[in-house]
């Protein structure tokens, strides 16, 4: 389109090169595109038909169909151990609909490997990557959301057999929500409340084994299904998990930091704030995601408005882009600000994230509440700001803005549910509230 | 905020809270914008936690007396969270080495704190005056026609693939109508001229 060339030839500087900063090296911005470049040579991962003429049914088992695909072409496309570019290939190929593998890698192997012990790695951690079996993170409950203080579901020490016992003593304490739990994930991180001799200890992580391996079929004591259509993310069976006096085996608690000894001894962590841990990692990375969705709606509304004429300016004879208008630009362009800027305030969040990992390592948890504290607030500025942007972007697309052939709204679907995922955002303002007046 | 009333030492993420205002002179650029955001913060913070311990002083237990605050305390927040982002903004545009990148991103930087500082109005009127208030509105108009060139080419390089994309409209050649057409007559509406439920429905229905 000469209209879109004659834009491009304007630009004054190399935007290989603002890749590279975008993405924090030249190496992965060009990974990047090498990916994607060899996706479109992969006729199979083709999409069968546009997403939006799909239903909710044809959506999961194309998205599942996809990963196993992949599963074949990933060792030759990525280094499996490289989560930048995994998560890159797959949201090149499967978009923004979800699939049976999206939270595997992001939400149920990190826990595993920050909370586990060795032995627990040795049991679990090879298979999961290997994908032998597929999980997800449970913690939020329909009632109380993800509020850790409110959880219902208990994980009660049985000192006589050395097991835990889950239970879910009513319908709100089910777990409501987690992505892949209801069709997809035969194993879960489970959040529960630790009950030892009557003692109440918390919010724990369990290991729990929630299908047979072989028939996929639930397991007798656990209730699992899917939560039914949303707003956005429609590729992804969010779901609900019960327990009836489940028994789990005693070294299925994650125990690198907290310990339950055989005895019902309980050994706490070596700081509480160790737990903020897996919150920290998710929020700080949340940063940069939304950037990322701000900047795919910004992209489709920024050249649509480059393409776009309509109305007169100066000269009569041509109608101008819409681009030229200074409505257009105050709606589009401090919005492409605020992408950047969410860009490397992610990318400064996640440097001081490694850094207090490293502190950890050697007991020092010092910068942890600061970083909790901040991260709350960003997850919920962002998600919000990114929300309002993406609108924004979407009326900048005139009436075709409106239609499915945008896509804008499945990457608002998609973006606005950070502002309730992770700590809904009024809870993230008031924890960084106590912070700030504590300081 | 109660740290530094008690006189004791703070982290560097929230060192503003104690620091005295002062003036700003919005010429010296983008520091002079984070100082007015430091200040706005500073002030919403501070007033979010006197009213707290008020209303605690008057009898309030502690919870009470929060959640009769959380909306200025939540406040506070977000102007703590949006300073952040616009120091972290300007310092890693500032350690960029490549001239023309540099250049562009200040344009956006501009654009931003512009924007930033205009959307918090009413708080930034408490350091600023009404005039210069004016003077980066007329600043922030100024800077989006600076950075009209190169609008597509920051988009660009953000590099989303169009299947990544997946938007007719967003398609990197631009040719967008044709491909609409063709996105419509994909409709499985459109796989038959007649639908069942015209058959079904509308057809008796005119019939009578």
């Amino acid at each position: 389109n000469p209209d879109l060339t004659e834009e491009r030839m304007k630009g004054t500087f190399d935007t290989d090169k603002m890749a590279a900063l975008i993405y924090g090296s030249e190496k992965f911005a060009r990974r990047r595109r090498e990916i994607s470049d060899c996706v479109s040579r992969i006729p199979q991962l083709a999409d069968i038909k546009p997403y939006p003429f799909l239903t909710r049914d044809e959506k999961l088992m194309e998205g599942t169909r996809k990963i196993s695909v992949l599963n074949h072409y990933l060792p030759a496309i990525i280094d499996k151990d490289n989560a930048a570019e995994s998560l890159h290939l797959h949201q090149e190929v499967i978009g923004f609909e979800g699939h049976p593998l999206a939270l595997h890698d992001s939400l149920f192997i990190p826990p595993l490997l920050t909370q586990g012990t060795d032995e627990q790695h040795e049991k679990w951690l090879g298979r999961a990557k290997r994908r032998e079996i597929i999980g997800c993170y449970a913690q939020t409950e329909m009632g109380h959301g993800s509020n850790l203080r409110a959880l219902e579901t208990t994980a009660t020490y049985d000192i006589s057999t050395q097991e835990f016992i889950l239970h879910t003593p009513t319908i709100t304490a089910l777990k409501w929500w987690p992505g892949n739990l209801g069709k997809s994930s035969n194993w879960a991180v489970v959040v529960a409340d630790l009950v030892i001799k009557d003692t109440h200890y918390g919010a724990h992580m369990f290991m729990v084994q929630i299908r047979d391996e072989k028939t996929h079929e639930p397991l007798t004591g656990i209730t699992v299904g899917d939560i039914g259509p949303k707003m956005a993310f429609n590729a992804a069976d969010n779901g609900f998990l019960g327990f009836d006096h489940y028994r789990i085996p005693r070294d299925h608690l994650l125990m690198k930091y907290s310990r339950v000894e055989p005895d019902g001894t309980y050994i706490k962590p070596m700081h509480a704030k160790i737990n903020y841990h897996g919150m920290v990692r998710v929020r700080s990375n949340m940063t940069t995601e939304q950037g990322l969705f701000l900047a795919h709606a910004l992209t489709i509304a920024v050249r649509y408005s480059a393409v776009r004429r309509q109305g007169y300016l100066d000269d009569k004879s041509h109608e101008v882009k819409v681009l030229d208008y200074q409505t257009q630009q105050h709606r589009l362009f401090p919005s492409i600000a605020r992408a950047y800027a969410f860009q490397f305030a992610g990318a400064e969040t996640w440097k001081l994230y490694e850094q207090v990992l490293n502190g950890m390592k050697s007991g020092n948890v010092e910068l942890m509440a600061d970083l909790h504290a901040l991260t709350s607030g960003l997850k919920s500025v962002v998600t919000h700001q990114t929300g309002e942007g993406i609108e924004q972007a979407r009326m900048a697309c005139g009436g075709h803005g409106y239609s499915m052939a945008s896509y804008i709204f499945e990457i608002f679907g998609l973006a606005i549910g950070g502002c309730t995922y992770e700590g809904e955002n009024m809870v993230m303002l008031l924890q960084l509230a106590r912070y700030l007046v504590k300081s | 905020v109660e740290l530094v009333q008690s006189g004791k030492s703070v982290g560097p993420m929230v060192a503003y809270l104690a620091e005295p205002d002062t003036k700003v002179d919005l010429t010296t650029g983008p520091e002079a914008y984070v100082k007015v955001f430091q200040h706005a913060a500073r002030r919403q913070a501070w007033k979010a936690t006197d009213k707290f311990h008020e209303l605690m002083k008057s009898g309030q237990s502690r919870d009470i007396a929060w959640n009769n605050c959380a909306v200025e305390l939540i406040r506070a927040s977000r102007l703590h969270t949006r300073l952040y982002i616009m120091e972290t903004f300007i310092r890693r545009v500032s350690s960029i080495s490549d001239i023309s990148i540099k250049k562009v991103l200040i344009d956006l930087v501009n654009v931003h704190v512009n924007y930033e500082v205009l959307d918090i109005g009413t708080y930034a009127l408490e350091h600023v005056s009404s005039t210069q208030l004016d003077s980066i509105r007329s600043q922030l108009y100024s800077s989006l026609d600076t950075l009209r060139p190169n609008a597509v080419s920051l988009i660009d390089s953000f590099q989303i693939s169009d299947m990544q994309l997946r938007s007719v409209l967003g398609r990197r050649d631009g040719h967008v109508y044709p491909n609409l057409f063709e996105w419509a007559k994909a409709s499985p509406l459109n796989q038959t001229h007649v639908l069942p439920s015209v058959n079904q429905y509308l057809k008796p229905m005119m019939d009578k």
